[in-house]
């Protein structure tokens, strides 16, 4: 466990946090998609069913479970307590263009094929496309609450930590993985355009609006 | 060659 992975971890939390308390202090999802939320916890679901079958530590577990109930919890907010304040009118990204390349890619490029490792390689390719619907949702109403930009920032600011944790340890331990990595590196540069907006707009007290 | 499962990340 190296210094990046560790704040790519907590940057993680970070932002599931942000989200959650965002939802339940404002009693509302107003300008979250809930397509983003519900291909997260697919994610989470899909990848962590080595729960059952291979123990890492006690953190990869206690982490697991935590990002599992994170997911869980925002979903059951969006569309169930909460769901008279969610955007559904403009939360219109079509969720087939995502699930369909990325199930097809999951079967033609993996480690192993075996059930268990197409799911984990299809929820690493489905990751790194997961929060085009929020972003989609952004760039049709133009504008994000302060406190949703902030979200997408400490969930950017993971993927570029995680890039950094894989060049450490291809350094240190001559390890890498390639799915991932490709994967992490496809995802972080559909942040550049957001943190762009977030460094020159948000940080100096504005309000995040499109032209 | 033997798949070995190393996925121990998060």
């Amino acid at each position: 466990m190296n210094i990046f992975r560790i704040l790519g971890d907590v940057s993680h939390l970070l932002a599931m946090i942000i989200l959650l308390v965002k939802i339940w202090r404002s009693k509302s999802c107003a300008g979250i998609s809930g397509k983003s939320q519900v291909l997260f916890a697919i994610v989470f679901t899909s990848r962590y069913l080595d729960l059952f079958t291979n123990f890492f530590s006690i953190y990869n577990t206690v982490m697991k479970f935590v990002f599992l109930m994170c997911a869980y919890i925002t979903v059951y907010l969006i569309y169930g307590k909460f769901r008279k304040t969610f955007d559904n009118e403009n939360d219109s990204f079509r969720l087939e263009f995502l699930l369909i390349p990325v199930t097809g890619l999951s079967f033609l490029e993996n480690q192993s094929f075996t059930p268990l490792e197409i799911l984990w390689t299809f929820s690493i390719y489905l990751e790194s496309v997961a929060i085009l619907p929020q972003l989609f949702m952004i760039s049709k109403t133009g504008e994000a609450e302060t406190i949703t930009t902030h979200y997408l920032f400490f969930l950017g600011l993971y993927h570029a930590l995680y890039l950094a944790n894989w060049i450490w340890r291809y350094q240190t331990e001559n390890y890498y993985d390639q799915i991932a990595v490709v994967s992490g590196v496809v995802q972080t540069i559909f942040y550049c355009d957001f943190f762009y907006l977030y460094v020159t707009k948000v940080l100096k007290g504005k309000k995040l609006s499109l032209p | 060659r033997e798949f070995v499962y190393t996925h121990d990340e998060l």
